[in-house]
């Protein structure tokens, strides 16, 4: 565990309570995208099903379960719990995520560890984090003006990206045996989905203003 | 190097 690694947790986890936050206190769900959620649980689901018979540490196993627990909470509220389920706009958030599932989905089963079932599941959880993001990031681009929780939600988890990507570094360098060629490819593609984003984010924040993101 | 096969990240 390094600094870079924690903090991306961190960052991570923030991502989660800024979400439950917007939904929960403001009552709406408006311009959050439940297919990026529905992606996320998806994800994590497939991805820590090795809760069952890998042990690493407390902190690993207990995140897995906090990463499970929150995106399937916020998944339930916006799809079926009022007053929230009324704001989310099905014409708006649209984005056909069978095109992102049935391609990772492939690609798990071609490009994996050492072809058991769980590295295909594994590696297909990889890919599709990798671009989970997407109909959150057309919702936005659509909308045009993005809410400042909203904004704040997408830049924490775009710096939870940043930072793993900087904890790989880090252990590449400090550990002898340390080379994940899946993980770091799927990682960079995630982290650069953030890039753009993170260029308005950084224009609408500047100089303490708290504005909220405009997008072209 | 070897490919990490143990998952240790989340």
């Amino acid at each position: 565990m390094n600094i870079f690694r924690f903090l991306g947790d961190m960052s991570h986890i923030l991502s989660f309570v800024i979400l439950l936050l917007k939904i929960t206190q403001g009552k709406s769900a408006a311009g959050i995208s439940l297919r990026t959620q529905e992606l996320y649980m998806i994800v994590f689901c497939s991805r820590y099903l090795d809760l069952f018979w890998n042990f690493s540490s407390l902190y690993n196993s207990f995140l897995k379960v906090v990463f499970i627990a929150c995106s399937s909470a916020i998944v339930y509220i916006i799809r079926f719990k009022s007053p929230q389920k009324d704001t989310w706009n099905p014409e708006l958030d649209n984005f056909p995520i069978q095109y992102l599932i049935g391609p990772c989905a492939v690609a798990g089963l071609l490009i994996n560890q050492d072809w058991t079932p769980f590295e295909m599941i594994w590696a297909f959880s990889i890919y599709l984090e990798a671009v989970a993001i997407l109909p959150q990031l057309f919702l936005l681009q659509k909308q045009g003006e993005v809410e400042n929780l909203t904004s704040h939600y997408v830049a924490a988890l775009g710096a939870y990206r940043g930072l793993y990507l900087m904890n790989w570094v880090y252990r590449y360098f400090t550990e002898d045996d340390y080379l994940q060629r899946i993980v770091w490819f799927a990682g960079t593609v995630q982290t650069g989905l953030y890039i753009d984003f993170f260029y308005h984010y950084y224009q609408s924040k500047r100089g303490g203003l708290s504005r909220p993101v405009k997008l072209p | 190097l070897r490919e990490m096969v143990e998952k240790d990240e989340l």
